[in-house]
């Protein structure tokens, strides 16, 4: 444990908190993309089956929990409890285009061929392109919520310090991953665009809006 | 270099 990564994971769950607090208190998920919450309900399924065969601290195991069912306490919210304000109509990415690509990128680049390495791994490449209908669904519309910008930048923030915690693990540990460090670096840059509108517009007091 | 099955991170 570095203090890069514990930043990236309490930024992690700052976002999905964030989140699940948001649409509570507006009883709203106008604006969120149910399909990228989909995609990251796969991620933190087959990502944490590991929790059943592998114990790494009290920590780790805490907080795979907490993203679980926050993940699927959020899929609850939008897809029964407050299902009327989801905005479908603008939700139009294909996830399949998504899903499909990374399970087989998942089986020709993995470390070991064993059920749950490929699991891990397509976790991995599906987390790394995951966020892409919610951004899809925000350039559709033009805009975003204040309070989905802070969600989406705490999203963002979260990998781009773990890269800062897999440099640091490379120089202290010896630890060296290329398949996280090229998918976290591929999942970062996908951030980008919105780091530069939040930071230009968002932080400035205004509301995020394309132009 | 530690394993790559090594899965200590989140």
């Amino acid at each position: 444990m570095n203090i890069f990564r514990l930043s990236g994971d309490l930024s992690h769950l700052l976002a999905i908190l964030l989140l699940l607090v948001k649409i509570w208190k507006t009883r709203s998920c106008a604006g969120i993309s149910g399909k990228s919450q989909i995609l990251f309900a796969i991620v933190y399924t087959t990502r944490y089956l590991d929790l059943f065969t592998s114990f790494v601290s009290v920590y780790n195991s805490f907080m795979k929990v907490v993203f679980l069912t926050a993940s699927y306490g959020t899929l609850y919210l939008m897809f029964f409890k407050f299902k009327p304000t989801y905005d479908h109509n603008h939700d139009s990415f294909r996830i399949l285009y998504l899903i499909i690509p990374s399970l087989v990128l998942s089986f020709i680049i993995v470390h070991v061929y064993t059920v749950m390495e490929i699991l891990w791994t397509y976790s991995i490449y599906l987390e790394a392109v995951a966020i892409m209908p919610q951004l899809f669904m925000v350039s559709r519309t033009g805009e975003a919520e204040t309070i989905t910008s802070h969600y989406l930048f705490a999203l963002g923030s979260y990998r781009a310090l773990y890269i800062l915690n897999w440099i640091y693990r490379y120089y202290t540990e010896d630890f060296l991953d290329m398949i996280v460090i090229i998918a976290g670096i591929v999942q970062t840059i996908l951030y980008c665009d919105f780091f530069y509108l939040y930071i230009t517009k968002v932080l400035k007091g205004k509301r995020l809006s394309l132009p | 270099l530690k394993p790559s099955y090594v899965k200590d991170e989140l």
